[in-house]
């Protein structure tokens, strides 16, 4: 464990405490994807199938569990909850994200580091999770104003994977047989997506006004 | 040096 690696699972951590925050003081999803959320759900079961049978650490375990355990809590409040699941932009978020899907279990099944179910599996989880944000920047785009605390969780779930890059590059240099370029592509790709709104948020934060995105 | 395919990562 290094710093940058800590700093990015706290960073993806606040990510998904600030989303917990906005969806029960405000009982609202407004602005929010549920498409993506599903995606994330979808990522963190993938990948964390190792959860009860390799043990790396309490915090591992912890970690693993709180990550599926949320999502599944935010996709479950936005399908099922009776106050906040009125407040889905149903018609705004028609991102086809199933195709996302479809294109990261082909690409898994011919770029993998070992052929076995749980190696590609984990694969598909990290082309997933890389693209996993698309339908909540269209969707950001197309309602055009973005709330403070759906900014907040935006900016802090790109965040995380850029701390990652800084964990990849720490451990290339200090252990010897550290290469995980599936991780290190699929993060300089995913951070490249939060470019823009990453740009956007500077801009709105250093004018001090609200943030818009360009239709 | 553990082998690369444990992910220790998040």
């Amino acid at each position: 464990m290094n710093v940058f690696r800590f700093a990015g699972d706290m960073t993806h951590l606040i990510s998904i405490l600030v989303l917990l925050l906005k969806i029960y003081t405000t009982k609202s999803c407004s602005g929010i994807s549920l498409k993506t959320q599903e995606l994330y759900a979808v990522v963190f079961v993938t990948r964390y199938l190792d959860l009860v049978t390799d043990f790396i650490s309490v915090y591992n375990t912890v970690m693993k569990v709180v990550f599926i355990s949320s999502s599944l809590a935010i996709v479950w409040c936005i399908r099922r909850h009776k106050v906040v699941r009125r407040s889905y932009d149903k018609e705004l978020d028609t991102f086809r994200h199933w195709l996302l899907v479809g294109a990261c279990a082909v690409l898994a099944l011919v770029v993998h580091e070992k052929f076995s179910f749980q190696e590609v599996c984990w694969a598909f989880s990290i082309y997933l999770e890389a693209v996993a944000i698309l339908p909540q920047l269209v969707l950001l785009q197309r309602s055009g104003n973005v709330d403070n605390l759906t900014g907040q969780y935006v900016f802090f779930l790109g965040a995380y994977r850029a701390f990652y890059i800084l964990n990849w590059i720490y451990r290339y240099y200090s252990e010897q047989h550290f290469t995980r370029w599936i991780s290190c592509v699929s993060g300089i790709v995913q951070t490249a997506l939060y470019a823009d709104f990453f740009y956007y948020y500077f801009i709105s934060w250093k004018n001090n006004s609200k943030l818009q995105l360009p239709a | 040096t553990e082998p690369s395919s444990v992910k220790d990562e998040l």
